[in-house]
């Protein structure tokens, strides 16, 4: 049995949660803090046997990787007559920490 | 030293801890949601000292062990007249999942 | 990779928090609530390469020991001409519980 903890942003928590849910993964969810930009982030708790431990890691993988995405940045105040064209930006979003962490004991009571 | 960490229902929450600290165990409350349901739930971390590891499981168990309770199910909205039995319903509430992690190093600062 | 869970008080975590990301540590922050006193605590995660661990220990030393501090104790309801010299009371603020463990796999997706 495995601990496996996981920080994603919160714009990723609940499609991690869904998706790992409908695989039937045990899952329990923390909100918690960025220790840099004070911004709420989530964690979580997912105990796994040793021979799921792969799919997990591919479903974190395909739900949280940090990707770029391009957003219209918000135009400037513009004078009168002036025209401007906005082009995308590019952002980076996503991203996951991943501690796997190994359990002597394990029970459901 | 090892580190446990107990995932239980709300209801069961606060007497786990007065249990467990009545019994000099340290105690700390995680408030935290379950992936599937998505219903609030508490997790505890307590730090303990291997010999002691029995006398914990043992609280829990009493505490918190899946148990089945009968409640009295709403009665449905009736016509005048009408006369219903209502029979208890069974659910089960409580459960624990406990995972027991090693502690390479343990300090009180 | 160690993992590194730390439980201090409130009036440490900011202060606690901003020391370790100017040393470039890794920090996440989780609300929590002790046993106990059942007030509100915080704790720490904090992912650490083994030859770094010392260095965090200070850190943490330097900033949440246990010490005392002297305030002065509301002084009591006087009567008119009463005088009345507060002493300062000592009490034990600050402090740290700290938990080392060991991490199998650690990834940054
Ligand atoms: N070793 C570790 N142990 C425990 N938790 C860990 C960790 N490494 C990362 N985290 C958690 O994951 C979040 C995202 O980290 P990431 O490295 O992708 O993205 C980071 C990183 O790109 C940057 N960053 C973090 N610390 C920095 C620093 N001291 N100087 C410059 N940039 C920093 O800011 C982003 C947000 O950081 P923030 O602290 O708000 O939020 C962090 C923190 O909550
Ligand atoms: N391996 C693990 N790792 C980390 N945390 C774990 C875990 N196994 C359980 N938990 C935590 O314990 C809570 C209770 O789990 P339990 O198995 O008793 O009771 C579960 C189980 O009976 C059922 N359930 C959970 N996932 C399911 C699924 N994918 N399909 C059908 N039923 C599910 O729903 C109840 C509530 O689940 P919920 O996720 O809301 O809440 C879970 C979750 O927070
Ligand atoms: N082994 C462990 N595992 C997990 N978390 C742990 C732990 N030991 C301590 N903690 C956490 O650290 C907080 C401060 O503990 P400390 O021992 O400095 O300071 C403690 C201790 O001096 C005292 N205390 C705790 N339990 C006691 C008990 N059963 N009887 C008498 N005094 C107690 O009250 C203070 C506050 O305790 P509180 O529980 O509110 O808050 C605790 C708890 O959140």
């Amino acid at each position: 049995m495995r601990l496996v903890i996981v920080i994603v942003q919160d714009v990723d928590a609940s499609s991690l949660s869904d998706s790992l849910t409908s695989e039937k993964f045990g899952v329990t969810r923390i909100n918690t803090a960025g220790g840099f930009l004070r911004e709420g982030n989530a964690s979580f708790l997912i105990g796994v046997e040793e021979k799921r431990l792969g799919e997990l890691m591919g479903i974190i993988r395909r739900c949280c990787v940090t990707r770029t995405q391009y957003v219209n940045p918000l135009p400037p105040i513009m004078e009168p007559g002036e025209f401007l064209m906005p082009y995308p930006v590019e952002v980076q979003v996503g991203g996951a920490i991943v501690f796997v962490l190994n359990v002597d004991r394990h029970e459901k009571l």
